[in-house]
């Protein structure tokens, strides 16, 4: 929902946009519109799994940064968000008559893993390596 | 897909807990494995993992007046000092991506622990037992849930030498049966330390390993190979190890406290002084969290495990 809070468990740290994302566009503080809405970009996701009630079996890291993608995959579609061949496209189409499609979605393009430290169903402390628990870079698709 | 406007940005610090966590069992191992990198760095711990540490106890301790019947879980000390070492970047704000437990382990010899993604430690459950620890010593682990764990890649049995205390050295008719070297008691020149199944109704120990008992100046950990009969075993049965030593040109039976292992009497040694069964396994599909947050569900629907209020909630 726009406008919506993050939800349990998450919070949004910060406010500006992370570099990491490579987004470069400077829209914090922006009024909304078109030209104040913020381009694809990755932004802060803070993951505390305590309030996820998820700390009667994860030891560690009781919170970790997710980051989480966000922003508009509007025309024209800038080259460092890799956009997919259909993404170009569909953003074209969007352009042009907004009512034959949405534009392209703003959404994870690489991830990374993060290793937790928890106790199995067998009372067991278990280290584990989870993939695509991190957001490295965002893209259009 | 659609853009979201509005954010409510909060600052979170991060939780900045204060604490140190020295690794006892990192006190110089005969082997340095894989994860004897983990065990033996120095440093504190991460305020993460010194909180879990003190969660975890207060669990234990029943402090939360939550689920009675949740058995207290201890991590050992081996574990976190091998997620410490191997998490570190990763929770770093903005860090790198956390390497796999194969970074680790690959320098340390480039073995077959390189392909593991997954490390579980299988703390001894075996009882106290006066005869044990005085011909050898017994060690169970209940390794069912291996089953869901995928390949193993590897597996260790880790098991604590402490330096002998004055009163623990053996007497002289013992040191005479060491031989000629027996007298010197601190060096045991010729003891030995055998590693091996334990006898079952069906068949008689397999000796897994043999190793001088070298020279003990301070506490270390016995490493040993045992992929091999972890692989083997039936996954529905505990896992019974047994370590033996012997002594002298006769290799006449020794009592393992002599060579600084087990306890005297019944004392059970502290959680961190237990034997640790370390396996490495690699999954053989990509795993997510949703099968642990299976797996713990199904273990809180166990008779006698009632969820509590928090738990039905957040459930």
């Amino acid at each position: 929902t726009p406008g919506a809070g993050p939800g349990v468990g998450a919070r949004v740290t910060g406010g500006v946009g992370d570099p990491g994302g490579g987004s470069g566009s400077p829209s914090a503080g922006r009024a909304p519109g078109r030209r104040g809405r913020s381009r694809c970009g990755r932004k802060p996701l803070h993951v505390d799994f305590k309030e996820l009630g998820w700390d009667d079996w994860i030891i560690a890291p009781l919170d970790y940064e997710a980051y989480h993608c966000e922003g508009v995959c509007d025309f024209p579609l800038r080259s460092h968000l890799e956009p997919t061949n259909h993404a170009i496209i569909q953003t074209l189409m969007n352009s042009m008559a907004p009512e034959a499609a949405p534009p392209s979605c703003c959404v994870p393009a690489k991830l990374s893993p993060i290793s937790i430290l928890y106790i199995d169903a067998g009372n067991n402390v278990v280290y584990k390596q989870y993939e695509d628990m991190v957001v490295e870079t965002c893209g259009c698709r | 897909c659609r853009p979201r406007h509005g954010l409510e940005a909060a600052a979170v610090p991060r939780a900045q807990g204060a604490g140190q966590g020295g690794d006892p069992g990192g006190g110089g191992g005969a082997r340095r494995g894989p994860s004897e990198a983990a065990s033996m760095a120095d440093g504190p711990l991460s305020p993460s993992a010194v909180e879990a540490v003190a969660r975890v106890t207060r669990l234990s301790a029943g402090s939360t007046g939550g689920n009675r019947s949740s058995p207290s879980v201890v991590p050992h000390q081996f574990m976190l000092s091998l997620y410490r070492s191997l998490s570190t970047r990763a929770l770093a704000p903005g860090g790198a991506p956390a390497p796999a437990p194969a970074s680790a382990t690959a320098s340390a010899g480039g073995n077959r622990r390189a392909l593991a993604d997954t490390v579980t430690g299988f703390a001894d459950q075996a009882p106290p037992d006066d005869a044990s620890t005085e011909t050898g010593q017994r060690f169970l682990f209940d390794v069912s849930s291996l089953a869901d764990a995928g390949e193993v890649v590897a597996a260790e049995l880790r098991v604590l030498r402490r330096a002998p205390a004055a009163r623990d050295r053996p007497a002289k008719q013992e040191a005479a049966a060491l031989g000629e070297f027996g007298e010197a008691l601190g060096a045991q020149p010729f003891a030995l330390l055998l590693l091996s199944t334990c006898p079952g109704a069906a068949r008689g120990p397999r000796l897994l390993a043999s190793r001088p008992a070298g020279p003990l100046d301070s506490a270390r950990w016995e490493v040993f190979d045992v992929a091999d009969v972890v692989r083997q075993h039936r996954l529905e049965l505990p896992l019974c190890l047994a370590l033996r030593a012997v002594g002298g040109p006769s290799r006449s039976p020794l009592a393992p406290r002599l060579l600084g292992l087990g306890l005297p009497g019944s004392l059970r040694p502290p959680p961190n002084e237990r034997a640790l069964l370390v396996v490495f396994s690699r999954a053989r599909t990509k795993e997510n969290l949703f099968q642990e947050l299976r797996a713990k569900g199904r273990a809180r629907g166990r008779p006698g495990a009632a969820p509590s209020a928090g738990r039905r909630k957040r459930r």
